[in-house]
């Protein structure tokens, strides 16, 4: 079956919708198939991969909740080789009404039937701002956890609590559970701060960071405007470059491990 | 009494804390005095206004659900005019504890008691990136919401969920409850996606948008790893100077109503 990965960071605005997506369209330019389950609320992978509104008929919170079929959910998306669980606004009572269900942290990790997920090399789990009921659920069903990091002090602050969060998880629900890597994103070599980030992230994290950086290139804000990956938005840009080197070292730590 | 400003927008990584600090340290710079309630489980305003870990003996958490009193939970920062009531990773489980409380939207509204926020000028609200109960007790408790929008695509594409859920609060439970403003943070002006999201904001809240524009501006993200304001950290930046402007338009704009 696939590799699940979670993206996520508590910390909000770190890249992970954007690394979701563009990692999602360079593995699939190099030929896997790959399922986005959009756990966030807000919806934004739904939307850069130009999923409307209207077209949300069966969401992340039907699987999670109301019992509707994963392969029912599943939608094809304008990027070949990228599938869809979309989200709307309804997940945002999601924690609440999961707070009061049994087994409440395994509802994800339930609903993803092995026969459906056959067909994809890899499921991503776009993960909200938060170490909520969705982010859990998320850790619980995950094999790994990808991790962006933006180079920036308030980012570097919450690493630790994810890491405690993330060895909760692994003693009480998912032994196997491991950190697929830290990601560097929106990087500024100009910028001192950043690279005293990096330093320390490399410092605490060792190999766990990745190589591939992601630097800081409008063209990733852009993209999404147009529901496009930076991939076909703008092919040769600085963003293009850097998530296929992140698919190719993905690839690398998934044939390793 | 005081004004109580909650300073909220679910998007991730908008600029509510950095907002949060450097409005209430330029108001205190002109003889206000301001109370910050961090509300955000990562701590993120209180450790950038430099309160060690070790010295969050009584927090937010405590004042929300253990009754602890208001005045016993505030203490003074480094930045003279400012006080804070310190937030911990406690704060994370407040959601699903809140869920199982009666009244659990209007536990902070309870606990600012007037006599104790008499000494106030302004109450800062700095919000987790959720519509979650921290934020809804957030907004039962404000007379207003100033919301940082950061120049993206992606951030604008909350703003309407953001708008329907004050709506809501307006209905359900504080009848008073208006928008302070709505800041422009990160703007870079040779950003041309920057520029159409202004546009986009100006069209769709008019005056709601404050005047005052945050330039993207590497100190402020740089002030709060040495546990200062902008102000201090670098009074002639850029930040420095936007902030100030937006302390003054905040006045203006709370006179007039
Ligand atoms: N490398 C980059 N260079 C420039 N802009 C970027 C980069 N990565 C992301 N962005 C932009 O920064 C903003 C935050 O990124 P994104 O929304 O992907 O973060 P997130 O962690 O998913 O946020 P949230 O916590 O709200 O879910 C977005 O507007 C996005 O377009
Ligand atoms: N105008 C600005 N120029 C440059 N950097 C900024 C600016 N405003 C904020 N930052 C930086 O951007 C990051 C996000 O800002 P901040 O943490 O204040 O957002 P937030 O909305 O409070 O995030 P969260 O949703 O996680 O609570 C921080 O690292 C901060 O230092
Ligand atoms: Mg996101
Ligand atoms: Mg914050």
């Amino acid at each position: 079956g696939p590799r699940v990965v979670a993206i996520a960071n508590q910390k909000g605005g770190v890249g992970k919708t954007t690394t979701a997506i563009n990692l999602a369209a360079a593995l699939a330019e190099m030929g896997k198939a790959v399922l986005l389950i959009d756990l966030d609320p807000q919806g934004n992978a739904s939307t850069g991969l130009g999923i409307a509104i209207t077209e949300r008929t069966l969401t992340s919170y039907d699987l999670l909740l109301d019992g509707a079929r994963l392969t029912d959910v599943i939608r094809t998306t304008p990027i070949a080789g990228v599938s869809i669980c979309p989200a709307t606004t309804d997940l945002s009572s999601a924690d609440i009404a999961m707070a009061e269900t049994e087994g409440r942290t395994s509802l994800l990790r339930e609903a993803l039937d092995a026969a459906t997920l056959q067909r994809f090399d890899y499921v991503f789990l776009d993960c909200p701002p938060s170490l909520s009921l969705l982010t859990l659920n998320a850790m619980v069903a995950a094999h790994s956890v990808l991790v962006p990091l933006q180079a920036e002090f308030f980012a570097l602050e919450g690493l630790s609590q994810l890491m405690l969060t993330l060895r909760s998880v692994r003693e009480s629900a998912n032994p196997d559970l491991r950190i697929e890597g830290v990601v560097l994103t929106m990087y500024d070599r100009r910028n001192n701060l950043a690279q005293h980030v990096e330093a320390d992230a490399r410092e605490t994290m060792g190999d766990l960071v990745c190589r591939t950086v992601i630097p800081r290139n409008v063209r990733l804000s852009e993209a999404p405007s147009h529901a496009q990956s930076v991939l076909t938005y703008d092919p040769a840009s600085k963003g293009s470059s850097a998530y296929r080197a992140l698919a190719r070292e993905i690839i690398e730590r998934h044939d390793q491990s």
